[in-house]
């Protein structure tokens, strides 16, 4: 006990302190607080928290500055530091390109009810369109009343066509739909479904065999940023039964934190690539850590 | 280990993250661990205390006054408005009230064309206007539609707006001031639907909503999931309002009348 009040005496006077578990203490209380007010599930909270205060432990930290100015930085502040770098660590890297490289390639987009994947789809069609590719958007949800409406009107603004035939069913306009891409030369297919629960049987059923059918070279899940807890157990489900290859959060120009997006990079490993920031089609991002990061951590 | 200190011990620390993960949130939930924390049987007072904050149950009924009961519709993007609204359509006609939609999205690729669908399913009116028109436009003329033919109700879908877009919850004040102009004292009712998946955000999208149109009452939906709604029960709390209905599928016949303690009882698990 001497030798560690001499010790910290001493880091004093040289104007550090070491991050010791009593240092870290009220950090990282707050921080967890701020991690479960942003929507991060529980369990990923607990994970990130230890992971960053077993980093930080025993470390030493510059608190004054040179000639003893006071840097106006506190133990706890470092601490933040190190959630912010880690939180931009483990969502990261920035969203990667998609990949493009199918005759035609086939994006299937999938989510819960309401989470925005309609619109998504027409702003993915208008992203790639600009980029001087010829997207084909598919509306294969026959659940919904209008949807298929809803996906034609968004495609006659943007000016890209609309796979859509009443009476077929969801796999039907699915692989029809990539066949009719072949067919006229549409390089990039995008398929919109229907919202569904990750625990209803038939309609995970159905869009895992839209998956198997048609072999997509993305399957993007899509989120709404407003999503509490219930993100870990949906996103777990729906990639355990599809295999996403990445996810969406839309709504960002709201103020909903969008802690899920920590969540559902944590639990499954898949890459965030794109943000929806608005209803308008031109309302798409690609993904980058910082902001989110910073957003999240508040 | 360090953050035990949030709860007296293990078990405390397993009630606060049943209920965190329950969407109630950390303040609420650190509220009911410490007051239930010392009881003799900590469970039960966690769900006596949750109850307390949801409130007294108070049964909504059709009002016996002469109509139309005037039914405005709001909350954010996507949450499950104009299907409740087919829900609630139905579940009158099926009492034998003669009900009128009015189709004040006139914003969203398709609404009306959406709404059309379940004005039909439901055997309902529908008042409707072309894309791009006043949104106070078409509630007033449903609203004075209702009127005119003696209908029971009437019930208007508005779009889907966050509460961050000033302009937007500036318009919604509108909306209401038209329906008012129709006939004095409407809306009747004012029903913010809640996304039952919705995490902590759902206080800020209450109290907006609130200050821009005098809510009358909460609609929980998509509760057929694994999602709580805990992120309700602060909602209750904070705005004193009741919540009237929970949706629970996407089905016309998928709405139920609040039922508090049976919903404290699925958070409880
Ligand atoms: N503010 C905002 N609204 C959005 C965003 N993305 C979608 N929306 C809106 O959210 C609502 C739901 O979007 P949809 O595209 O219909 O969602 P969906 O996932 O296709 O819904 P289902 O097919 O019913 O499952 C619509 O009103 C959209 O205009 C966004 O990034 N920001
Ligand atoms: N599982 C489930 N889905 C629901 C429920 N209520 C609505 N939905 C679905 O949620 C999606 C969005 O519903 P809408 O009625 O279009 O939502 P909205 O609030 O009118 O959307 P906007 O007008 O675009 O803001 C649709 O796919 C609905 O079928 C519910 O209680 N349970
Ligand atoms: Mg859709
Ligand atoms: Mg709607």
């Amino acid at each position: 006990v001497v030798s560690r009040g001499f010790r910290s005496a001493r880091l004093a006077l040289q104007g550090k302190a070491e991050l010791t578990d009593a240092a870290l203490e009220p950090a990282l209380r707050e921080v967890r607080a701020s991690l479960l007010e942003a929507d991060v599930g529980v369990s990923v909270v607990a994970d990130f928290l230890e992971r960053v205060r077993v980093r930080s432990l025993g470390e030493i930290v510059p608190i004054k500055g040179p000639g003893g100015t006071d840097l106006r930085v506190t133990p706890q502040d470092w601490f933040i530091k190190a959630c912010y770098d880690e939180l931009v660590e483990l969502m990261g890297p920035s969203g990667r390109a998609l990949r493009l490289d199918g005759k035609p390639t086939v994006i299937l987009l999938v989510g819960l009810q309401g989470s925005g994947k309609t619109t998504t789809a027409g702003k993915l069609a208008r992203w790639l369109a600009s980029q001087g590719r010829k997207p084909l958007l598919v509306a294969a949800d026959v659940h919904r009343p209008a949807a298929a409406d809803q996906l034609v009107v968004l495609g006659r603004r943007i000016q890209v066509p609309v796979f859509s035939i009443k009476g077929m069913n969801a796999l039907q306009l699915a692989t029809m739909g990539v066949a009719q891409a072949r067919n006229v030369g549409r390089d990039v297919v995008i398929i919109d479904t229907a919202g569904r629960l990750a625990i209803d049987g038939p309609l995970m059923e159905e869009v895992r065999s839209i998956r198997n059918a048609v072999d997509p070279h993305e399957t993007l899940f899509v989120t709404d940023a407003m999503i509490g807890q219930d993100a870990v157990a949906t996103a777990a489900e729906f990639d355990r039964q599809l295999d996403f290859t990445g996810f969406v959060m839309t709504k960002l120009d709201g103020d909903a934190r969008g802690g899920a997006a920590l969540s559902i990079k944590a639990v499954t490993g898949k890459p965030i690539l794109f943000l929806g920031q608005g209803e308008s089609l031109d309302k798409l991002e690609a993904f980058r850590p910082e902001g989110l990061a910073q957003r999240i951590l508040g | 280990a360090a953050l035990r200190e949030t709860a007296h011990d293990g078990r405390a620390q397993a009630l606060e993250d049943v209920l965190l993960q329950a969407d109630v949130g950390l303040k609420t939930a650190q509220a009911l661990v410490a007051r239930a924390g010392a009881a003799d049987d900590p469970v039960e007072a966690i769900r006596r205390e949750l109850r307390a904050l949801l409130g007294e149950p108070s049964e909504w009924t059709f009002p016996t006054r002469p109509g139309p009961l005037v039914v405005m519709i709001v909350g954010v993007t996507g949450s499950g408005k104009t299907t409740t609204i087919g829900k609630l359509a139905r579940r009158w006609t099926n009492e034998g009230k003669r009900v009128l939609i009015g189709a004040a999205d006139t914003f969203r690729a398709a609404a009306t064309e959406q709404v059309a669908v379940w004005a039909e399913r439901a055997g309902a009116d529908l008042v409707r206007a072309g894309e791009g028109a006043d949104p106070g436009a078409v509630a007033y003329d449903a609203t004075s539609a209702g009127v005119a033919r003696g209908m029971d109700v009437v019930l208007i879908d508005t779009a889907g707006r966050l509460q961050t877009a000033r302009p937007l919850m500036d318009e919604l004040s509108k909306v209401r001031r038209a329906m008012n102009k129709a006939r004095s004292g409407a809306p009747d009712e004012v029903w913010l639907v809640l996304d039952g998946t919705v995490g902590q955000n759902a206080i800020s999208q209450a109290l907006a909503f609130h200050e821009a149109t005098a809510l009358t009452g909460v609609i929980v939906t998509k509760l057929d999931g694994t999602a709580k709604g805990g992120a309700v029960v602060a909602v209750a709390h904070q705005t004193g309002l009741p919540i009237r209905w929970l949706g629970l599928g996407e089905r016309a016949e998928d709405l139920r009348p609040f039922d508090r303690d049976a919903f404290v009882d699925a958070i409880l698990g």
